[in-house]
């Protein structure tokens, strides 16, 4: 963002396209810059410095006030991972599970992909990497047999948290939405407040079809929190904003890479900072 | 839907013969909104709304139409104009094997795509060799060796971890093998990892394909148009292929991508299966970017 000299009608068009450059959306934007231009009638701002610290403080306020903590009081807990196709879910457990072993806690994984092409195979190297044991069934199988039989297990072996790995789908195939939901159902039937946690992990090139996505996962089975990935692109994941706004959903963690260690937890200050 | 939003712009010009300049505008500034709500680059925006106000301005309203009608058929008459034009079939080499390269960001659809095309050439009656030259994702050379046999064609096995190597001895396999086609799956990666780019140019360099295609999501957003313009420039391809098409992405980068790269979007994936893979048609895609 160049600031020149003076707020001219050019200086908030430059300040509305990088906005829009960053996937904030039309309707984000224009509620940013509305704020901006009363401010700026009442002389409350007199300078391009101090727009571009008032236009920080409103997209923080958006992000802020949201509880980005994992509930993980109940044992076991379970943690739920959804999203479109190709997002990073597989990848993100691994990584999440590599965080939770390193506070001291006893992971297992449920490969509850049971669709698409090697998707055990994927998961079962990620608990290698980890050296946690994954619940799988054969490909074809019955995603709801695989977290019933997980959950089983989890109990049995006095596991702190089981995360549930599921195949990715576009929201708008009600059929894949209702299984997830039947994945779910199973869950809180053979443990009460179960899944403590449902991920929606969320690629961050996505343009404006996120808020649509997260709306439908979310009102389809709760979701707790978001899992942004692929920040060490070059996308600014600006679609957040809306979603955080509008769907009261937190990001949670941001994944910055393909490898064990690329999570980190969501900071609201740092993610407005790079934005701009 | 866009028509009505325009419709109530142009309510006040019953009667009037010709588009004018500042009712034109006013139309365009809801074309503006709606085409960046569909993910088109706002630069190809600007660019694009440029070029239909220049066309719509003066001319006369066809009786046969309302006057937001005509300004949305000058829309949409140039949103295909953009997408098509160029041939969008594949090149199959007069001397075989035809190698064809899949490269893009992580997740976007390459490794499944291989397995739609595999199947589509195999359906043609030809040879076709898989190749999984993406050694570093987990269980990336399993996933497309079972596309390989749910397809019913050879995956190439190889105990090398360098895909440059690997490339090169399918590619030099498929010729003494007499295959038809040679579809060399690579690893997603960042345009701007300069390390895993000149990997990829490294494997276009040895293996010399006749189609390079780049494999981006649907529902990506602003970013499509610096991603395409990079591996276009780092690597050069000849053709997109748009996949996850079958959700309810308006594909705005679609647009983009073709604007900033001349590229063709050559196929659009419709599905998870591999039969889900079709032709791209300009005039379907225009329809659904405007809304
Ligand atoms: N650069 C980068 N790549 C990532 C990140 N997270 C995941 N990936 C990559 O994205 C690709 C897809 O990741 P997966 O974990 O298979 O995604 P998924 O959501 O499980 O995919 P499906 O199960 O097929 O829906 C892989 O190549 C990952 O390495 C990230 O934070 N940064
Ligand atoms: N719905 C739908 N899903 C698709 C389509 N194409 C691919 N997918 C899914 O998208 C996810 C990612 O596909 P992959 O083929 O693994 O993607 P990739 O580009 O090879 O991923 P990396 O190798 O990690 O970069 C998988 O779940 C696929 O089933 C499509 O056209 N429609
Ligand atoms: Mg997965
Ligand atoms: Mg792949």
């Amino acid at each position: 963002l160049v600031l020149g000299e003076k707020i001219d009608e050019s200086f908030l068009e430059e300040l509305e396209e990088a906005l829009i450059a960053s996937d904030v959306g039309t309707k984000t934007a224009s509620l940013v810059l509305t704020d901006l231009k009363e401010r700026f009638k009442r002389n409350e701002l007199s300078s391009p410095a101090q727009v571009r610290e008032r236009l920080k403080q409103v997209l923080f306020e958006i992000l802020t006030d949201r509880s980005a903590a994992l509930s993980l009081s109940a044992t076991p807990s379970v943690i739920l991972v959804v999203g479109v196709n190709g997002t990073g879910k597989t990848t993100t457990i691994g990584k999440l599970a590599r965080r939770l072993q390193g506070e001291g806690k006893k992971v297992m994984l449920a490969a509850a992909d049971t669709f698409r092409a090697a998707a055990a195979e994927q998961l079962t190297v990620w608990g290698e990497r980890n050296g946690i044991p994954v619940v799988k069934h054969k490909e074809g199988a019955d995603p709801g047999a695989v977290a019933f039989d997980a959950l089983a297990a989890a109990k049995a072996r006095g596991m702190d948290v089981l995360i549930v790995d599921t195949a990715g789908r576009l929201h708008t195939k009600s059929n894949l939405m209702e299984e997830l939901k039947k994945v779910q159902r199973i869950l809180a039937r053979e443990l009460p407040g179960a899944p403590q946690e449902t991920l929606f992990v969320l690629d961050a090139t996505t343009g404006q079809n996120a808020f649509a996505q997260a709306k439908t996962f979310h009102q389809a089975i709760g979701v707790t929190g978001i899992v942004l990935t692929k920040l060490d692109g070059t996308p600014k994941g600006g679609i957040v904003f809306a979603i955080n706004k509008e769907l009261n959903l937190p990001v949670k963690f941001i994944g910055v890479g393909e490898g064990i260690d690329d999570l980190k937890d969501f900071d609201p200050k740092e993610f407005v900072e790079a934005l701009l | 839907a866009l028509t009505g939003k325009l419709e109530s712009v142009f309510k006040k010009l019953r009667g009037r013969g010709v588009l004018k300049e500042d009712d034109v505008k006013e139309a365009l500034r809801e074309v503006r909104l709606a085409l960046l709500e569909a993910d088109v680059n706002f630069k190809v925006v600007k660019e694009f709304i440029g070029k239909v106000q220049e066309r719509a301005v003066g001319q006369d309203i066809l009786t046969s139409l309302t006057p937001g009608q005509q300004v949305i058929k000058v829309v949409h008459d140039e949103l295909v104009g953009l997408l098509g034009g160029k041939q969008s079939k594949l090149h199959l080499s007069p001397n075989p094997p035809t190698v064809i390269m899949m490269v893009g960001l992580q997740g976007s659809g390459k490794t499944t795509t291989a397995g739609k095309l595999a199947k589509n050439f195999k359906k043609d009656g030809r040879k076709v060799l898989l190749v999984p030259a993406d050694t570093r994702r987990p269980a990336a050379i399993e996933q497309l060796k079972t596309l390989a046999r749910q397809v019913g064609v050879d995956a190439f096995a190889s105990e090398s971890r360098d895909p440059v190597a690997i490339c090169r001895d399918a590619k030099a396999w498929a010729e003494r093998s007499l295959y038809d086609v040679v579809i060399l799956d690579t690893a997603g990666r960042l345009q701007i990892d300069e390390l895993l780019m000149e990997e990829l140019r490294q494997i276009k360099a040895g293996v010399k394909p006749q189609e390079v295609l780049f494999v981006a999501d649907a529902m990506t957003g602003q970013e499509a148009v610096n991603i395409a313009e990079a591996f276009n420039r780092e690597i050069g391809f000849d053709g997109v292929v748009l996949t996850k098409l079958d959700g309810d992405a308006r594909g705005g980068a679609a647009l983009s991508v073709k604007a900033v790269t001349g590229k063709p979007v050559k196929f659009t994936g419709m599905g998870e299966k591999l039969d889900a893979l079709e032709p791209f048609f300009p005039d379907r895609m225009a329809s659904r970017i405007l809304g």
